[in-house]
């Protein structure tokens, strides 16, 4: 099955 | 001090309902553009984001930015005991513990407080970057509430595809396939009924439908919602707040391993 990515992998912490 | 009146203190049961099952505890924070919160879920993988202007109250006064920690389960707790036409002031000192809600009847014959115990979270505020979308339906939110319930029904993850043709909803399990494609339509007598589809470019993105579907318990919110999607990067499901703020959910797509 598809591999679920993060959000951490588009939005940068700030 | 912040002092804050809500006539449609509805609105904030529909919204705390809306989330709640997605993220446990968050930090509301207030300033003087409003309230706005930010806060992923435990996996990560979806995010949500809400403002509510300064300008949807009655009276908004909020001499310091603060954050307020809450339980949003203990928060549900408190606003399912405000009536839904009830008006609903917030009240917090600069540096207390805790949140005062005051709960008026719209005849003004009952009024209740209630008082909730603040906690400290250590909240990750993630920077999301304006985006150009390559497609954007807006839809009506029932409607989408539909289709991730029938989609659910048949497979875990769907494919949400933009062409010229409409939105195309696909999504497959063990008893078989399903698809649903929604097209423009603009002309419907009724506005609650139409759909909007404003494509640039055509994009597919796969996502998980347990997420999408736990949007959806944002549907009470508003007549429509507004699916925004770029190549390769996360959904982003909103529900306006009539004209006082919105709701937005964030989802990371799936990709083949």
């Amino acid at each position: 099955s598809p591999l679920q990515l993060r959000l951490y992998e588009f939005f940068l912490n700030s | 001090m912040l002092e804050a009146r809500l006539v449609q203190g509805g609105m904030l049961k529909k919204v705390v309902d809306a989330v709640k099952d997605l993220v446990t505890e968050a930090n509301i924070d207030v300033s003087s553009s409003g309230f706005q919160l930010q806060a992923m879920d435990t996996s990560h993988v979806s995010l949500i984001a809400m403002h509510l202007r300064s300008d949807a109250f009655e009276h908004f006064r909020c001499d310091r930015a603060m954050s307020m920690g809450m339980s949003l389960a203990n928060l549900a707790k408190v606003l399912k005991c405000a009536g839904n036409d009830d008006i609903v002031t917030l009240k917090a000192n600069d540096d207390g513990d805790t949140v005062t809600f005051m709960f008026e009847s719209p005849k003004e014959d009952r009024v209740s407080d209630f008082e909730l115990k603040l906690m400290d979270i250590d909240s990750e505020h993630l920077g999301i970057p304006d985006t150009d979308y390559c497609a954007t339906v807006t839809m009506p939110s029932g409607e989408y509430a539909r289709i991730c319930k029938d989609l659910s029904s048949i497979g875990d993850t769907v494919v949400i595809s933009a062409t010229k043709d409409g939105v195309k909803f696909t999504t497959s399990g063990d008893v078989g396939t399903a698809n649903v494609t929604v097209r423009q339509n603009t002309t419907a007598d009724k506005k609650e009924d139409q759909t909007i589809i404003d494509l640039k470019e055509p994009v597919a993105l796969t996502f998980a439908l347990r997420y999408l579907t736990s949007f959806a318990k944002a549907t009470p919110l508003a007549t429509h919602v507004t699916l925004s999607m770029t190549r390769e990067l996360p959904v982003m499901v909103e529900y306006a707040i009539q004209d006082m703020g919105f709701l937005r959910f964030y989802l990371a797509p799936k990709i083949e391993d």
